[in-house]
């Protein structure tokens, strides 16, 4: 490509989310007490199931381990949000500027760790969506242009094409070309299409930013389409009945059905657990159906 | 011109296939027909299970896991279609993949994806022009501004309708571009559905063992937990096809239970319960089949409890 010249292409990539560094963790502490205080046994690098937050070591040396393992091997990163600790211990309330401030700090441990040392471009692209903890309060995100959009596009300046400004600024979401002209990475917003957020509604009305999304999302992949190139949807709340509002999820889900020669998958972050989520169009069509008979 | 054309040519086939129709083209089969995605028809036992925080906060000490991934099973792989209605490559559907995080609610967790990358260099080399992304970007940022409109105008205003008009006209006149259009029948099916190039081949699972490491025992790396294609899940390639064959081996054991309750409600377990008696001379040939269906059971419960596992990165959570 003209920005990065000769680009080594290996057929695999990575997915990370749901980091959730926390600052205040304390080895040694007490897990009930979310490992920041008090004297129990909470491990150095964290302990499963017991409910505490990623120690920051924890997220360094998983960084450090992509960094001597697979950097050399992969061809881009999905990293799907939840760049902070969760917003659960009112000893230590979380604040705008410490969302930032740690977002920013995730998000240049990421750049410096896969920039080309040779000029400011990545090595390895990084494709962020935004997470449901990455905002204040968490869940809450309103329609751009805001102080979040402008200060995301800030800490997220180095993978995000410069062209998609105005657009992310509006609502947060934009596509990266990891293969130029054929294979695309398109990082959707879905805390717009989040039950959760109490800022939006549904994705029928027009002022919905929702709505809005999926207009965007019409017009970036008929132009995918138009160039024979592929994609990846992806975004941190993944697509089913409980996370996304019902107006969502079957238009979410008919446009993976109409663009099935286009897109490729979906791949998301959120729930902690493993596992897929077949979607099922005729269900969604019916659903559709059904709302429009009844206007 | 030929662009319009084509448009309206989707338009109608839309309205044909989707909104026009009013028959239940599953109603008339073995397989149970489908429901309507609904607000509450999926997760009811979930949200019946668990706390408003469950989903809304997040982190802290997981709890009802297991009975969500239970929800799942039955509400979402327990319901997938025969080949029939799914289609050859199973097109019917889409995927959706949630990975494991990093924060220890379980084990951390990565993925490495492997692609296909046959035949990408014939692609790059090919000089196909296309209009810079500059004018698709300047496109892109008037429809954006247009938006503003949609939050001074009345909602009603945009969607004013004769009352003679059918229901083309209406669609037409108000296209709704938050709707798809149908793919264009001459498109082949794309990489997710057939093999090509960038169709998914492989995932690598890897873990870090927190308790091994915490304990000493293991300096911090995060080492293989699974891949796809191992000999439980033997995904070959990751097309949807593959996935859905997974989905509904992992959903089987619930769709059987509600079809013997169905039969049992119906009337049909005296009828069952005569023929059983009439087998009862072949012992021999039945215990056979009992075995060999006891296997099959077994087989299954593997493969569920392993996805278990997988689920919660080998976290003994499940457990």
């Amino acid at each position: 490509s003209t920005e990065k010249g000769e680009q080594i292409i290996h057929g695999r990539f990575l997915h990370i989310t749901d980091i959730h560094p926390d600052p205040y963790y304390k080895t040694g502490s007490k897990q009930d007490g979310f490992c920041h205080s008090g004297k129990g046994n909470a491990g150095k690098y964290g302990d499963a199931i017991l409910g505490c937050d990623s120690p920051m070591v924890l997220m360094e040396d998983t960084i450090k381990w992509i960094e001597d393992n697979l950097k050399d091997k992969i061809d881009f990163i999905v990293w799907t949000g939840d760049n902070i600790r969760h917003d659960n211990d009112r000893r230590y309330p979380r604040t705008e500027l410490n969302i930032f401030e740690m977002n920013q700090q995730v998000s240049d441990l990421m750049y410096d760790t896969f920039k080309n040392k040779k000029d400011p471009n990545l090595k390895v692209d990084l494709i962020p969506s935004l997470g449901n903890n990455d905002v204040y309060p968490h869940n809450l995100f309103s329609p751009g242009p805001t102080l979040q959009t402008r200060e995301l596009f800030k800490i997220w300046r180095n993978f995000i094409p410069a062209s998609q400004l105005h657009v992310f600024n509006r609502g947060a979401y934009f596509f990266q070309e990891v293969i130029p002209n054929q294979l695309a990475i398109l990082s959707i917003n879905t805390l717009y299409l989040f039950q959760s957020n109490p800022l939006v509604d549904n994705c029928d009305k027009k002022k919905e930013p929702g709505y809005k999304l999926f207009e965007w999302l019409g017009y970036v992949l008929k132009e995918m389409r138009s160039r024979n190139m592929k994609v990846w949807l992806t975004g941190h709340v993944p697509p089913n009945e409980k996370n996304y509002d019902i107006s969502c999820l079957r238009k979410y889900i008919v446009w993976s059905y109409e663009y099935r020669d286009v897109i490729i998958g979906g791949l998301y972050g959120h729930m902690n657990m493993d596992h897929f989520i077949p979607l099922d169009s005729v269900a969604a069509y019916k659903s559709i159906r059904k709302s429009l008979k009844g206007k | 011109a030929s662009s319009k054309d084509v448009e309206d040519e989707l338009v109608q086939k839309f309205l044909v296939d989707n909104l026009d129709s009013d028959s239940d083209s599953d109603s008339d089969d073995e397989d149970d027909i489908t429901e309507p995605l609904e607000d509450s028809n999926m997760y009811r036992v979930f949200d019946e299970n668990h706390d408003e925080d469950f989903v809304r906060v997040q982190g802290g000490i997981p709890s009802g896991k297991v009975k969500y991934m239970e929800t799942l099973r039955e509400s979402l792989y327990a319901t997938i279609k025969g080949k029939r209605k799914s289609g050859t490559s199973s097109e019917r559907y889409s995927l959706a993949f949630v990975s494991a995080s990093v924060v220890p609610t379980f084990n951390p967790g990565l993925r490495v994806w492997e692609y296909n990358i046959t035949d990408l260099g014939e692609k790059l080399t090919k000089k196909t022009q296309f209009e810079p992304w500059d004018s698709f970007f300047t496109g892109l940022e008037t429809m954006m501004q247009s938006f503003e409109k949609y939050d001074i105008e009345d909602e009603d205003d945009t969607f004013k309708i004769n009352e003679n008009d059918d229901l083309a006209t209406i669609f037409k006149k108000k296209r709704d571009k938050t709707f798809p259009l149908p793919k264009p029948e001459k498109l082949p099916l794309g990489p997710g559905y057939v093999p090509q190039t960038f169709t998914p081949e492989r995932y690598v699972q890897y873990f870090a063992d927190l308790e091994g490491i915490n304990s000493g025992k293991k300096d911090f790396s995060y080492e293989f937990e699974y891949s796809t294609d191992n000999e439980i899940y033997e995904l070959g390639t990751l097309v949807v096809d593959e996935w859905i064959k997974l989905g509904r081996k992992l959903g089987k054991p619930i769709k059987d239970k509600k079809k013997e309750e169905e039969d049992d409600e119906g009337g049909k377990k005296k009828k069952k319960k005569k023929k059983n008696k009439k087998k009862k001379d072949g012992k021999s040939k039945k215990s056979k089949n009992k075995s060999a269906s006891d296997n099959a059971e077994d087989v299954l419960q593997k493969i569920w409890n392993t996805y278990l596992k997988h689920t919660f990165i080998s976290s003994n959570y499940e457990n």
